[in-house]
């Protein structure tokens, strides 16, 4: 759904139905050409929850945009792409909430899985998304928004962390706010096996933390075409080595 | 490769076909002993038909056309032939058992993204570059 756009057959264009070891071979050759191990098997989400998520929504968006170069092979990329060939996005699978209540300061924690990301592969750019609404509680505020990557945690202090980014905006804004986490990217290639944690903290003009929930920041509790996702840009690297047939 | 059906040459009108549909009767396709020349042929491979749309999102399936005809002399305007492919089909006529024919091969090609879920249901968006022939020509 969604009405991607994309090579569709012409008018003069033959149709025949492939037999089934014509459509054997001609998958295993596409997903070699595309460097895929194997078919992906992703997990389908129960019906009610079949609704346009964040991440996918976005991602068509940036289709439509490198599907409009294809034909124009070697020209000027579209902007906001760059040189970038692959583009993936990472939907979180943990959220953690230090919030009111304690003496420290508040924050919201995302892990990723990045287990995925193919070897060899350079990143441009990196970016958290994360929905923002009006804030009820803080009315005409300045917040400013940071971004750390956890890089250690620790049992008995606070976790090692790692400035990312830096975003000021007003309490009543809505919308995308999108942080930068492209430093994140040296540290993560190396270690793959390891998780990508990344901590957000909002503070007022005067240094007090806030809770990001009270800020409008919305989480995994958000609904699905809102929730936070982290998307990272790649520049071309030589396809894999196919074997010969 | 998968050959497409045989298709019936379109009726006589009085305006010139556009470049991209199939070759008409005011194009010279046929040549030697009434083989086709060197073109682009189109054929279509529908994701849906390799029961692939639960994980590719984008596009519904790819635009495989091929090169196939003959490059024999003499090579036409219209069969993009280098300077090269004019001396060997000239050459094959005079050896024909020593100099093979010039290949109908790709001379154009345009890149091709596609947007496909991955196993853990991240989403990914990755572009091949020379993957769909935009011109056939005699190399």
């Amino acid at each position: 759904g969604g009405g991607a756009s994309g090579p569709r057959p012409s008018p003069g264009c033959p149709q025949r139905r492939l037999g089934p070891r014509e459509r054997r071979y001609l998958q295993r050759e596409i997903l070699a050409v595309l460097g895929l191990p194997g078919r992906p098997r992703p997990r389908a989400p129960p019906a009610a929850a079949r609704l346009p998520a964040s991440a996918p929504l976005f991602m068509l968006d940036m289709y439509r945009a490198m599907a409009g170069d294809d034909d124009e092979d070697g020209g000027t990329p579209e902007r906001r792409l760059g040189r970038a060939d692959l583009v993936m996005s990472f939907v979180n699978m943990v959220e953690q909430d230090r919030t009111l209540g304690r003496q420290e300061p508040q924050w919201k924690e995302f892990r990723f899985d990045l287990t995925q990301i193919p070897v060899g592969e350079a990143v441009t750019a990196a970016e958290f998304r994360i929905y923002k609404l009006p804030s009820t509680h803080l009315l005409n505020w300045t917040l400013h928004i940071s971004m750390f990557e956890v890089v250690l945690e620790q049992s008995n202090r606070e976790s090692d962390l790692f400035f990312l980014d830096l975003q000021t905006l007003r309490s009543g804004d809505e919308g995308w706010l999108v942080l930068d986490v492209t430093a994140a990217s040296d540290r993560w290639l190396l270690n793959r096996s390891k998780d990508l944690g990344l901590r957000l903290y909002v503070e007022t003009d005067d240094g007090r933390s806030v809770d990001p929930g009270l800020a409008g920041l919305l989480g995994q509790q958000a609904p699905r075409s809102k929730q936070p996702f982290v998307v990272t840009f790649f520049r071309a690297s030589p396809g894999p080595v196919r074997a010969p047939r | 490769a998968v050959r497409p059906l045989k298709r019936r040459l379109p009726k006589r009108t009085n305006e010139l076909p556009p470049p991209n549909k199939l070759p008409g009767i005011f194009d010279d396709v046929h040549g030697s002993h009434g083989r086709q020349v060197c073109r682009r042929h189109e054929l279509y491979v529908s994701f849906r038909d390799l029961g692939w749309l639960d994980w590719v999102i984008a596009p519904q399936g790819y635009s495989a056309y091929y090169c196939e005809g003959e490059c024999s002399f003499p090579l036409d305007s219209c069969m993009n032939a280098t300077n090269h492919a004019i001396l060997q089909s000239l050459v094959h006529l005079m050896k024909p058992e020593a100099v093979p024919k010039a290949c109908c091969a790709p001379t154009k090609l345009s890149a091709t993204s596609v947007l496909y879920y991955d196993s853990s249901n991240n989403v990914i968006l990755r572009k091949h570059r020379n993957m769909v022939v935009r011109a056939c020509g005699c190399h």
